[in-house]
C-alpha cells in the first residue's frame, strides 16, 4: 500500500494575489479579489497596458488548464487569443426610415432592415482568462463519433480525471435556453453521476 | 435528487460557463475506478425531470499512478538511519549462487572426464549418416520400374554443299 500522490499546487509567482478596485458601468466601483484555482488566476488584475502576447489558459481533452504563450513569427500572431466570432453575440434586426438615413439611392417610403450583432457584456467575462467553449470547439462522441458533446467542450468522452487533481468543465453557454422566452438561463448546476456498466465496457487501465 | 448523483454543485452563473472539479478520493467508493457521467443541469429544469445521461459526457475517475522514485518520505527513513537493503541482498546472493555452481560443475566435467565414453554413440550416428545407397535398380520401390534406355536424339543433318 502506497498513499496516494497529491501534488501541491504550483505557485507560478511569488507576488500575492490581493484585491483591486475597478469602475464598471461607469460609475459602480467594485472591489474585485482574485481567486486562484489549479495554478490558473482568475479575476486578476488587468495589465495597464494591453499586450498581444499576453499568456492566455486553454484546456486540455480531460480539462487540465494549459498556459499557452503567443508567438511572433514573420510579423504574424501564432498561438494568438481565441476569437469567438458571433457565438456571444446577439442578433438584433434595425430598422431605418427615409429619414433616418437619407440614402440617395433610397425611396421615401420605403424602410431598411439590417442585421446587426450586438456585442454582450463582458464586464465579468474578462475576468475569466480560460478559453471559453464554442460549437465549434465541440467534439463528437459515442461509438459511432456522430453524436456531439453539446454543451460540453471538455472533458472529452472517456477521459480519465484522477484523484487529487482538479479539472475544468466548460460549455456553451448559450446553449442553454429557456425553451418558452428564448433567453439564455442564468443559473446552473453540475453534476456527477455514477453509470452502471457492462463487464465489456470497464476500463482495464494502467495501474 | 437525481439518482446515482454523488456530486452537485451550486447553482452557479451559466455566464461563466467553466466550472472546476477536484476529484475526492471518497467518489470511489474503495474501487480503483468508476464510471462517471458530468452533466449541466439548467436553473429552469426541475430535479425530477432532469436526465444527466441526455447531454451528459462519459469518464473515468480513478486512483491514479503510484510515484515509484525515491519520494521525500524515503529520504527522510534514509536520513534517519532506516534503510530498506534487501533488494541488496537479493541482487548479490543470485548471480553468486551461479558463479558457484558453475565453476563447481566446470571442475566435475574436468575430473570425470576420463571415465566417460560416447564412442558407441557416436559411431552409431556416424554409420547413419554414412550410410551406402547402392544401385537403385535393386531397391524395392524401384524393381518394378522400366526404364527405357537412352535413344540418340534426331540430330540435323547439314546439307551438303552444292
Amino acid at each position: 500500500y502506497k498513499k496516494v500522490h497529491r501534488p501541491k499546487v504550483k505557485e507560478t509567482t511569488s507576488e500575492e494575489v490581493k484585491p483591486w478596485i475597478r469602475t464598471i458601468y461607469e460609475s459602480q466601483v467594485e472591489i474585485v479579489t482574485p481567486t486562484v484555482i489549479a495554478g490558473v488566476t482568475f479575476s486578476g488584475r488587468p495589465a495597464p497596458t494591453p499586450d498581444p502576447l499576453e499568456p492566455w489558459v486553454s484546456l486540455k481533452k480531460d480539462g487540465t488548464p494549459q498556459t499557452i504563450k503567443p508567438e511572433l513569427k514573420n510579423g504574424r500572431t501564432k498561438k494568438g487569443r481565441p476569437e469567438y466570432s458571433t457565438y456571444f453575440k446577439t442578433l438584433s434586426v434595425m430598422t431605418y426610415s427615409f429619414e433616418d438615413l437619407k440614402a440617395h439611392n433610397m425611396d421615401p417610403n420605403d424602410v431598411h432592415e439590417e442585421e446587426v450583432y450586438v456585442d454582450e457584456d463582458d464586464t465579468y467575462i474578462s475576468l475569466n482568462p480560460i478559453i471559453r467553449c464554442t460549437p465549434d470547439r465541440y467534439f463528437y462522441k459515442g461509438v459511432a463519433k456522430d453524436i456531439p458533446s453539446e454543451p460540453f467542450c471538455t472533458p472529452r468522452e472517456n477521459s480519465m480525471w484522477k484523484v487529487g487533481k482538479t479539472y475544468f468543465v466548460s460549455w456553451y453557454t448559450r446553449f442553454l435556453e429557456d425553451e418558452h422566452s428564448g433567453e439564455v438561463v442564468d443559473k446552473v448546476r453540475i453534476h456527477l453521476s455514477y453509470v452502471k456498466e457492462k463487464a465489456s465496457e470497464k476500463g482495464y487501465h494502467k495501474r | 435528487d437525481i439518482p446515482a448523483t454523488f456530486f452537485s454543485s451550486e447553482w452557479v452563473k451559466n455566464a461563466d460557463g467553466i466550472y472546476p472539479i477536484e476529484i475526492d478520493e471518497d467518489w470511489l467508493q474503495g474501487q480503483y475506478e468508476r464510471r462517471v457521467v458530468v452533466s449541466v443541469q439548467p436553473f429552469n429544469v426541475p430535479d425530477d425531470e432532469f436526465n444527466p445521461l441526455l447531454n451528459g459526457v462519459l469518464l473515468y475517475i480513478m486512483m491514479g499512478s503510484k510515484v515509484g522514485k525515491t519520494t521525500k518520505e524515503e529520504w527522510a527513513l534514509i536520513d534517519a538511519g532506516i534503510s530498506d537493503e534487501k533488494w541488496y541482498y537479493v541482487a548479490i546472493t543470485i548471480p553468486t549462487i551461479v558463479v558457484v555452481v558453475v565453476v563447481f560443475l566446470y571442475f566435475f566435467l574436468h575430473v570425470n572426464g576420463r571415465y566417460r565414453d560416447f564412442s558407441d554413440v557416436t559411431k552409431a550416428t556416424l554409420g547413419k549418416k554414412h550410410r551406402v545407397l547402392g544401385k537403385i535398380s535393386d531397391m524395392k520401390r524401384f524393381k518394378k520400374m522400366k526404364n527405357h534406355k537412352y535413344d540418340e536424339l534426331p540430330s540435323f543433318k547439314k546439307p551438303s554443299k552444292q
